[in-house]
């Protein structure tokens, strides 16, 4: 199991995590501001089995559209172990 | 030390948290809603020293409802390693 | 790549932020609050090369002011590892 913290904009949160969730993936959304330009943006926790990482990445990827500001990214995404993942 | 992240129902935040709390265990709580249901959920994230980790565990499990709802579970946790803990 | 998540007081939060960013940080900041006093305080967490994570835990712990209640600490810090990290 893997951790996704993905910081997206605003504008892409709808986009991307209705693709993520049509594809089954298990989203918790938490509310976050960027610390630079202090307006909201969005960041999403993503508990995922190592083997569909490169799926979720792709999917942040293709559903968040390119910013007019070029220094900016679509997203911003950090992958972290677990060591363990307990539903009960 | 460990990082817990617990996703709790909202219903279920106040038991969870006063027992964690009188056991002396350490919370901090994020705002946090569901990816799919879209309405508010609490993540509690728990440093805690790694010969507690099962104890924290047990107190999350033993303090959620079950939910009407049997697709839904009554916690989700994520144990992550953590590198260092300071405290200034 | 390290993930820092740093746990401050409100109070302290706009100089440790503009310290962090003016030093070429990047950080987001998340909502929180503290689990026992249950008044809000202030999570960032922070992507940081790891030639760079003593640099950031030096600019946080001279940021925040001590605190008058002894019992209460400045700034709780974890860092945790980052298997990838990826912006598009
Ligand atoms: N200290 C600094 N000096 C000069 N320019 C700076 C800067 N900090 C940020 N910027 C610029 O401002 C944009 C928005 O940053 P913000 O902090 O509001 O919002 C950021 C932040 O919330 C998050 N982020 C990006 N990299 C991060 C990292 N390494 N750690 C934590 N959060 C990160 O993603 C959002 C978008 O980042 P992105 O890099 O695309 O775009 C950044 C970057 O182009
Ligand atoms: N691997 C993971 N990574 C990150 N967060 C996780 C996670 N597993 C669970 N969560 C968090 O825990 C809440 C409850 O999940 P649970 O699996 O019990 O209950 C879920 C599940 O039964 C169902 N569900 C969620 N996503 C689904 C999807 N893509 N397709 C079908 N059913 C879904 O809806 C219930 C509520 O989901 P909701 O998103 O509102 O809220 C979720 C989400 O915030
Ligand atoms: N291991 C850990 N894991 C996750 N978050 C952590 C943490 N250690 C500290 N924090 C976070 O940092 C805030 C300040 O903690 P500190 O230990 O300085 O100061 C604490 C401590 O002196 C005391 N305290 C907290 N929990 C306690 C407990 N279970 N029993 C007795 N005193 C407690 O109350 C102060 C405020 O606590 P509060 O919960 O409002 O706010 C906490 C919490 O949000």
């Amino acid at each position: 199991m893997k951790m996704l913290i993905a910081i997206v904009r605003d504008a892409d949160l709808d986009k991307v995590l209705k693709k993520l969730l049509s594809e089954n993936f298990r989203v918790t959304r938490i509310a976050s501001s960027g610390g630079f330009f202090r307006n909201g943006n969005a960041t999403l926790m993503l508990g995922v089995t190592e083997k569909r990482v490169d799926e979720a990445l792709h999917i942040i990827e293709e559903n968040c559209a390119p910013s007019l500001d070029l220094a900016v990214k679509h997203a911003t995404v950090f992958v972290l172990d677990v060591d363990r993942f307990e539903q009960f």
